[in-house]
């Protein structure tokens, strides 16, 4: 299965 | 002193119903160019971010910054109490406490005044960077909100996948699984009903759909909506305003 990534990975200030 | 008058209060409220349902306390950032208001849903996965320019309103003035911390739920109940049509004029002082709704419905002569008080939001406030995007797609809202309530029925995760020649929307779950597939093509007369596609390279890639059925709610704001996709980047879901936008950076999943 997939799992979410959140939004961090992506934009180190959240 | 703030002072915001859109010339229909259902813009305003339209806005706010795009993404209210998927974060609840916003900083709203008055400045003398325009509002903006960003923030990110609890589950960090979703943001989103949201700019009125000055030309959507009938008259605009903002002598100094300032930042308006609203519960949504509570401007929403607000908003609810003015007719589509009135204006509707945001009105607040330079430090405020509260801000003022007025709604007025000029034929009639009738002048409702609300209140609402400001919450103190700790959220910084995120400068998003120019990201890069390997694929660019821009639907009728309309299809694209179909295609989105229609398969997240039959599965959690939907799956959209761009090649040169087209767009592919998928999923699958417990009960089956169903996918559609859309061509690009340019409507002369009707140009909104458009699909374009511009690719650099494949890409495909999953979201939870319960994120995707959030960011539908946009589709009340413009007849198309702009999606930008990248294995290396949350996805960009835009709804243009006529002067603004509307957007939703939305991290995929990922094999584990």
């Amino acid at each position: 299965g997939k799992k979410q990534a959140t939004l961090a990975r992506f934009f180190t200030s959240i | 002193m703030l002072e915001a008058k859109f010339e229909e209060a259902s813009l305003f409220k339209r806005i706010i119903d795009g993404f209210k349902d998927c974060v609840q306390l916003v900083n709203f950032q008055c400045k003398e160019d325009g509002i903006i208001a960003q923030a990110v849903d609890d589950s960090r996965v979703l943001l989103v971010s949201l700019e009125i320019g000055v030309e959507a309103f009938q008259e605009y003035r903002c002598d100094r910054p300032v930042t308006l911390g609203l519960d949504l739920n509570s401007l929403s109940k607000i908003l609810r109490c003015g007719n589509n049509t009135d204006t509707l004029t945001l009105i607040a002082e330079d430090t405020p406490d509260h801000i003022g709704l007025v709604f007025e419905d000029n034929k009639k002569g009738r002048v409702a005044e609300y209140i609402l008080k400001l919450m103190d939001i700790d959220a910084d406030f995120l400068k998003i960077e120019e990201l890069e995007y390997e694929t660019t797609i821009s639907l009728p809202s309309s299809e694209f909100s179909k295609n989105v309530r229609d398969l997240s029925q039959l599965g959690d995760s939907l799956s959209i996948a761009v090649t040169k020649d087209n767009i592919k929307f998928s999923t699958e779950g417990d009960i089956g699984s169903g996918s559609v597939l859309l061509q690009p093509f340019i409507n002369m007369e009707k140009p909104q009903e458009s699909i374009k596609l511009e690719m650099e390279s494949p890409v495909d890639l999953t979201f939870g759909a319960k994120y995707l059925l959030d960011i539908v709610k946009g589709s009340v704001l413009s007849e198309t909506i702009g999606i930008r996709l990248s294995s290396e980047a949350p996805a960009l879901f835009q709804f243009d305003l006529a002067s603004g936008f509307l957007q939703f950076f939305l991290a995929p999943k990922f094999n584990e």
